[in-house]
């Protein structure tokens, strides 16, 4: 089973296409392995991406230093699957 | 969980969970429904239909897959209780038992059963189909980008690696060429609704191309009344329109297939999830899901039986 510890998921708004662009790059950008939950279509729409723990601070500091503005979703997504696995043992108690 | 009745639709289920639910429900139904293998997966999994009918030869038919991308396991579940709830309301419900009388549905309750058995033993965040294609090592590609929709166009990836591969060619994924090969041999579908889960959305063709369809009022009207139901059950917001204006441009995608071969009521829903709990929505909010996005349904499927074409 892979594990998502740390892993973060950030709710990215761009302005204007010029950042638009940068965060779509991040896509080409294989290394991240950033996985795209809601892709970058046009300024406004949010763009919700997965990114790796080793990944996060780097990332951030990239949204940061371009004064493209997001927050974050998801804290630590292994959380959020921990306490979804708990559940579904519980159900089948039940 | 031994028959229909005593299962428990709040709760997120595996694969073999819920192709066991099928023969009981199935059996249960009183003839209403049976159960149609329409293909094999990649990995060799019976993939089924499930098909409410109440007679007559090749009706005018609706069609609607769940959770063509793996981890969106809300689409699923929901589709669950969507069956469970028709074949109760059937004989009750005015709507529902216009609907059957006249035409033939048929649910597709997991479309991707290998993707979604992965999501259950390997990778939760899995969207992809399991297939394996000569050239790269990475596995999978992305089913709604690997329809004969301006296939391999913009919004699509060809690295194989990416979650949005499309495919070495069209309808490469058995899971696809299952789809496509039922939906056109049957010939009189009329309409075509595929589920998935992220961001609360309805949207019709197209996601290939700026150009309207030619439907479009009608598609657009349609789609304002379904999400104003479905709004009236919980309060949860949808936007709607054309996949390219409304979220991004995607080629190869199930709706653009369905509508270009001229299905016209062709819509893709993302159900109920807002991102804080990325594809995982706690199990407490399945059956709200169910029951809002039953009304959304409803509302398309009425007016595609008041509006033969």
């Amino acid at each position: 089973q892979k594990t998502f510890i740390g892993d973060q998921v950030l709710r990215i708004t761009v302005n204007n296409e010029e950042q638009l662009a940068l965060v779509s790059s991040l896509q080409e950008q294989e290394h991240l392995n950033i996985d795209f939950w809601l892709e970058p279509s046009k300024p406004l729409l949010p763009i919700d991406i997965q990114v790796p723990r080793e990944h996060v601070q780097s990332v951030k500091a990239l949204l940061e230093f371009n004064g493209v503005s997001y927050s974050t979703l998801i804290e630590d997504l292994q959380a959020l699957m921990d306490e979804e696995e708990k559940e579904m043992v519980l159900s089948h108690h039940k | 969980e031994r028959n229909s009745q005593t299962f428990n639709y709040a709760s997120y289920h595996t694969l073999d969970e819920i192709y066991t639910w099928m023969d009981s429900f199935v059996a249960s139904s009183s003839g209403l429904v049976s159960k149609l293998q329409i293909g094999t997966t990649f990995e060799n999994r019976p993939i089924y239909v499930l098909r409410f009918s109440t007679g007559g030869v090749n009706r005018p038919a609706i069609w609607i897959n769940f959770g063509i991308h793996a981890r969106e396991w809300i689409s699923p579940a929901t589709s669950l209780w969507f069956a469970n709830k028709l074949v109760s309301e059937y004989g009750k419900d005015s709507s529902v038992s216009s609907l059957l009388n006249t035409m033939d549905l048929y649910l597709e309750i997991v479309t991707n059963p290998d993707g979604y058995s992965f999501t259950h033993t390997n990778n939760r965040m899995w969207r992809k189909t399991r297939s394996n294609h000569a050239g790269t090592s990475c596995k999978g590609v992305d089913p709604n980008r690997n329809f004969d929709a301006n296939f391999g166009g913009p919004g699509a990836s060809g690295n194989a690696c990416s979650s949005t591969y499309y495919g070495p060619y069209v309808n490469s994924e058995k899971e696809v060429k299952a789809i496509v090969d039922f939906v056109t041999n049957h010939g009189n579908f009329k309409s075509f609704i595929d589920v998935h889960s992220y961001s609360q959305l309805l949207m019709f063709p197209y996601g290939y191309t700026s150009t309207k369809p030619k439907d479009y009022n009608e598609l657009m009207e349609l789609s304002k009344k379904s999400i104003t139901a479905l709004a009236s059950v919980h309060g949860t917001k949808y936007r709607y329109g054309p996949i390219l204006t409304t979220i991004y441009q995607s080629s190869g995608s199930s709706i653009d297939w369905a509508y270009d071969q001229g299905i016209k009521y062709a819509f893709c829903f993302e159900l109920r999830d807002t991102g804080r709990y990325g594809f995982i929505l706690p199990a407490n909010q399945i059956i709200a899901t169910a029951e809002e996005t039953y009304v959304g349904l409803m509302e398309i499927l009425d007016h595609v039986r008041l509006n033969p074409y």
